[in-house]
């Protein structure tokens, strides 16, 4: 007899936390740091801040939560130990009346809206606090503090894994007698520093090369104190909130825009709700689909909005422009990749906006050569999508595949040679292959475009190297 | 100023549907066609009925629909065209009290038990009917008949996305006059079968190789059928549902199962509740944990549960067996091997169980060599996974990642050379990397096992290969 059962989101979440990127101690170690930097920089650059980020990770336990996490014949593999990870921004703080929610319910996000951030799934600091909270029973803190606010909010927050609710264990207000704002979150967790600290210093050195602007202060549970300075104070536009493309409609976004417009027709509904879309072309839509302009929107029928999809599918409407993404620019990726790699060439470009399923994506590489590049079997890859490093996962990426299929000789590069490239995508919905943001999927229009950008970069580097082979050959002479 | 939100499981799903393999048209009609077999299959096989599953695919629209998936400069990749898919089984049917939900409310589920099933997540059937309905507009059909039932009952549902609730357009039910039982699902989707075709047909022959004693009938858009017919009636012994092992416990889950629990002491708790823990065990247990053996379970505290689980880890306790596990058979897999690839050479081994965080699982491997096997660069892989097919993503699963690094000179095959290796894992609980369940994640323990089986394999073969040689030598002489 088979027993049905419904579960909530937080209990999906948890029996599948390693989907999420939490499947042992090592690796959950790493999706908290991140999940909670990745907050932080939300938190400050997309809000004209200069980042000042706090990392600090303590080891916690004594000796008897060192065996936590042993289980026959993998005593190795999950040795686990007691850490808290703590990161203090000073960004834009939460107010207050969110913060039991957006810490303690998952599928809760201020980024839910169609402009580019880190943060998409609205489960990144729940899924550590989760995790924390079952490895080892401790709810998580946090402080925050808004930049116009007088107060300053206490929370210690668990989540009801049952429902998918808060648990608030303490809560209290403080006056604010200075300046600050912003927000400091602190996780107890079983982690495991030696198999992730690798990885660790990784995401927050590839995170400062393309953050020039951001001071970035590191504390590791051996003690090591690291501190990525700003180099900088110039901060690149933040990207802005936009409406929908009507290429990027189904039926059922339609029916609720149709829903929730306070438009009076159906022209005054298709310039207002949505982007590149003027009196002309909605009245061409609208002509396309058999439908009044003057049409009340409440008054569709699921017929009606079925012939008005298919009319703005078939309709001829300015695809988006990228003028809302925040890209990192040529300048900043040849100064980062310099910096870190130390090359004898670096070169950089950044495509113009392209499109997929009405989402604009912009596509920047970079390329360095020679001198301190370590000499490798393929291409060194540094990926980034939506200035998030990406670590793991590398060969279910759609930037390793295209790296892979060039024809690296044909650009007077004869590997093994010391060559990195460097790929960031920026968009209002990144594709990721799955809620850890690990790897990007290949949709066709954005493979094609890393593909263009990644020849592009390449034909750089054999205008140098075969000017570099005439100079020498003068030399010779 | 951000807008905080909340989303409901649909909405969340909805939004990144692409992440449970429902990316663009042609995906899309591969992914409802093989969750609607895996539905099919899952309520036949485990249920000790030979099953005769039927698979119709047509083509349903006018012109008019064709471009309805068309985004600009992407025209290619997007077309679409209306097609409905049904699947008909004679299966144990659902009782009709949980129709709507199953088919109209995501994370529902009769799967989330502890037993061998390919279903798991609670979303494949919903995800199937969402994605007709935000691309048509319509619902989906469903009819089912519970063995003992005397009744026939028909559903019309789509789903309230905002909600996460169905909505039942039309709902009837007949007399049943005859022994029918089973289930019937249609769905209308916009999908790509040029694109799809040849997936949909690997699938289906994939999925035919490893259930020989199911029969299955497939009809194509284009009005051809295939007739998968069983060849032997003998079937697997089905999975059996187990108690959880106390390894694959945290603190969550011991918090859920001391409160659910009818046990009145500790004790009884651990013994009953936890598979392979008997009375002395759980003594030695509440020993290490400095709890009295006939405590009541709901008198724990926090810290009790937090000792116990440290105790728990710290015990010897038997590992799970995998006699609940239904694997497929070397017999099963070697048969395989040798009717799709016309192999000289055929051979499998089936691992003893392992056991990964509290779960069984067992790795079977089978190799197949020369004759008509096709030459290629790398083995050819097929890879199974709860005898699903698993046949996107390949490079990201660890399943390729092994194969790839085995040594194959060192068993007497150059490549390239006509080689291929079947794998197939099984367990209470698959590490898949997402929940379009297309790749296996890298486990540690289960990588190991993967490794040891294909070896297992390789061995086998290379002794032919040995053997082989030598004949030829001896001929030669
Ligand atoms: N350090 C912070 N400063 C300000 N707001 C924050 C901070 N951390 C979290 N938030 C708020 O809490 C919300 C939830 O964060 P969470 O990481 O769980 O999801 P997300 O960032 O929206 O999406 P993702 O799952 O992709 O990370 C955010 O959307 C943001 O509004
Ligand atoms: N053909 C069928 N016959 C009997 N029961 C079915 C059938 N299809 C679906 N069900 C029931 O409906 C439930 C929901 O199916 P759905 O495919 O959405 O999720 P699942 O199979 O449990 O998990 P997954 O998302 O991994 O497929 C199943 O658990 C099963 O109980
Ligand atoms: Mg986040
Ligand atoms: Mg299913």
């Amino acid at each position: 007899v088979e027993k049905f059962r419904a579960l909530s989101p937080s209990e999906f979440f948890y029996r599948n936390r390693e989907i999420a990127g939490f499947s042992n101690p090592a690796r959950a170690l790493y999706q908290t740091v991140r999940e909670l930097v990745e907050n932080a920089l939300d938190a400050t650059d997309t809000h004209h801040i200069l980042p000042d980020v706090k990392v600090v990770i303590k080891s916690e336990g004594g000796d008897g939560s060192r065996t936590l996490v042993n289980s026959e014949g993998s005593a190795e593999e999950y040795e686990g130990v007691l850490y808290s990870v703590q990161v203090e921004d000073n960004g834009i703080g939460l107010p207050p009346q969110h913060v039991p929610r957006a810490f303690g319910q998952l599928l809760y996000s201020s980024k839910y809206v169609l402009r580019q951030s880190r943060g998409m799934f609205g489960l990144g600091a729940k899924m550590a606090i989760l995790y924390g909270q079952i490895t080892t029973g401790r709810p998580a803190e946090v402080i925050t503090s808004q930049i116009l606010s007088k107060k300053i909010h206490y929370f210690k927050v668990s989540i009801d894994i049952a429902n998918n609710t808060p648990v608030i264990h303490e809560f209290s207000i403080m006056d604010k007698n200075n300046e600050w704002h912003g927000t400091v979150v602190k996780i107890h967790l079983i982690g495991d520093w030696q198999r992730s600290k690798q990885k660790i210093y990784d995401y927050l050195k590839r995170t400062a090369i393309i953050a020039p602007y951001a001071n970035i202060y590191f504390e590791d549970p051996e003690g090591n104190i690291v501190m990525f300075r700003r180099s900088t104070e110039e901060m690149p536009v933040p990207p802005r909130e936009v409406k929908p493309h009507p290429y990027g409609v189904d039926i059922e976004l339609l029916k609720r825009m149709l829903a929730d417009t306070s438009a009076k027709t159906l022209t005054e509904f298709l310039v207002k709700e949505f982007q590149n879309v003027g009196e002309l072309t909605a009245l061409k839509i609208l002509e396309g689909a058999g439908l009044k302009p003057d049409l009340k929107p409440s008054e569709l029928t699921l017929n009606d909005i079925t012939e008005l999809m298919r009319s703005i599918k078939a309709s001829k409407i300015r695809a988006p422009s990228g003028r809302h993404l925040s890209f990192l620019g040529e300048k900043l990726i040849v100064l980062g990749l310099r910096e870190t790699l130390k090359p004898e060439f670096a070169a950089a470009v950044t495509r113009k906006a392209s499109v997929y399923e009405g989402h604009a994506f912009i596509v920047e590489a970079g390329i360095a050569y020679g001198d301190k590049v370590p000499p490798s079997d393929k291409p060194l890859l540094l990926r980034y999508a939506n200035k998030i490093p990406l670590l793991y996962d590398e060969s279910a990426d759609v930037m390793r595949k295209v790296v892979d299929s060039i024809e690296w000789n044909r650009y007077g590069v004869t590997l093994p040679a010391p060559l990195a490239v460097l790929i960031h995508i920026c968009s209002t919905k990144v594709p990721y292959k799955g809620v850890g943001k690990e790897a990007v999927a290949d949709v066709p229009e954005v493979e094609k475009e890393i593909e263009l950008a990644v020849r592009e970069v390449a034909r750089k580097l054999k205008s140098y190297l075969s000017r570099k082979a005439k100079e020498y050959e003068e030399a010779e002479k």
